[in-house]
């Protein structure tokens, strides 16, 4: 049985779905049979993997509504071992609150979760910034949650409640593990960026990857081109960030 | 009678907070009766404007619960002009599902707004990540509304999303005007970054802001400082880039 993976921060903007992404990505590339889920009804998911053809509009958010199968959301991509869950409709339409709440209450996100990993699936999840409802509902059907965290001063001060949010639902999810805060967009020799990711790491030694990610041109330039850096780039800092944490995490995983 | 202008985008990330302290800032160094209430659950303003003493914890959440008065929560600032209401003890707290609704469907938070802006006040907000329950009744509630766009290519995808967004709420709130995109984090002679500015402009022109907010250490450097960037350092480019458009707004909300 895969395991479920929720990719989680309250904060906006710290790399949740370039790390959804390249992780999934990573882990696929080392044979791990994976399916990417975007739970946000952003949908950035699409953009940062170019699944932009009319054929992919469908998602998620259509499976909820309950009219159509699991298998007509879950697609193939270029790569053998990884299926993706694009958001669907929801990020063409207009707000958002319905979605908030069919997703906070339909019995088919279980049943998605659950058939993904009968079939041997390890699920990555990308979730909206926010403690909301729909963090909330991936979070109690996740097995392990990742925090990403920006190294610049603005995410750090968050990071107490994001800490709060998570515990709060540790306890009422006994299967959930925290496995940590992978910290992004590092910048070697920007004493900011360094000052921050040395506070992190001393204020929460042992809850904080070794592997940080850098701030690299190429990972933008992927985004742009509709490609994971981890393919576009492989040799790229922040690619080799990425692989290496589908190394150490593959094995918890599965 | 002063007016009610949001600070929204569903990406996050991309310089809402950031946008909403120093233009805030800004229109009260020009004299203008300013009131910049943080909406956001997550209460960022706290942490850009150094008000985390103990007598600065309840804010916009507790008022909302009708057990304390507006005047409990309207905090005077160094500044003449500035008054703030922080987004109070939601942020101290766990999930946000709970203060969703309440935002969503509490009559206080129009009577918060209408005072504020009989007694003079210009309205300044500071929005959650996303479209959903907070952000759709603070539209509902808003005069003007200024979208924060990161000149990055993953904040580019997402536009449309947006302004589909917007424009639905403009079509049932005939007072709500959209007054804009804001280009943020701009950075000159970094190709990808200017390449992104040209493509929205050719893409949205008479939609958004001569004036760009470039990406600058000493706005960073603010945060870590606990201290809005305009004051800190008022002749930094990104301090310039508020301050005129401060000046180009402070007509229009007044
Ligand atoms: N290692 C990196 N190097 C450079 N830029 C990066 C890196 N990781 C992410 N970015 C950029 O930072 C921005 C935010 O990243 P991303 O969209 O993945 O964050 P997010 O947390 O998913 O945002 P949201 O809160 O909107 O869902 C994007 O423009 C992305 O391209
Ligand atoms: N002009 C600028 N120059 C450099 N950094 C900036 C600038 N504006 C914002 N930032 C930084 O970018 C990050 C995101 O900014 P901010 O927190 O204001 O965005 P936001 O849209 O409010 O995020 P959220 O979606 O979490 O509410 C912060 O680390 C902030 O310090
Ligand atoms: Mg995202
Ligand atoms: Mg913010």
């Amino acid at each position: 049985m895969g395991r479920v993976l929720a990719i989680v921060s309250q904060k906006g903007g710290v790399g949740k779905t370039t790390t959804a992404i390249n992780l999934a990505v990573a882990l696929a590339r080392r044979g791990v049979k994976t399916l990417l889920v975007d739970a946000d009804p952003q949908g950035s998911v699409r953009y940062g993997l170019g699944m932009l053809a009319a054929h992919y509009r469908l998602g998620v958010s259509d499976y909820l509504k309950g009219e159509i199968e699991m298998q007509e959301i879950i697609r193939a991509t270029t790569l053998p071992w990884l299926r993706v869950a694009l958001a669907g409709t929801i990020s063409d339409g207009g707000t958002h609150e319905d979605y908030h709440h069919s997703f906070a209450s339909s019995p088919l996100v279980e049943e998605l979760l659950m058939r993904a990993q009968e079939r041997g699936y390890v699920v990555v999840i990308d979730t909206p910034p926010g403690l909301g409802p729909i963090v909330q509902r991936v979070l109690a059907n996740s097995d392990h949650v990742l925090v990403p965290l920006q190294c610049e001063p603005a995410a750090v001060q968050t990071t107490a409640q994001i800490l709060r949010g998570i515990r709060g639902v540790v306890t009422k999810n006994q299967q959930l593990t925290f496995d940590g805060i992978l910290l992004t967009m590092y910048e070697p020799g920007n004493t900011v960026s360094e000052r921050v990711a040395a506070h992190v790491r001393a204020q929460l030694p042992q809850l904080v990857f070794d592997v940080a990610v850098p701030r690299t041109v190429a990972s933008v330039d992927a985004v742009a081109a509709g490609q994971p850096v981890v393919l576009r780039a492989p040799n790229d800092a922040a690619s080799r960030a990425y692989i290496a944490l589908a190394d150490e995490l593959s094995a918890r995983l599965q």
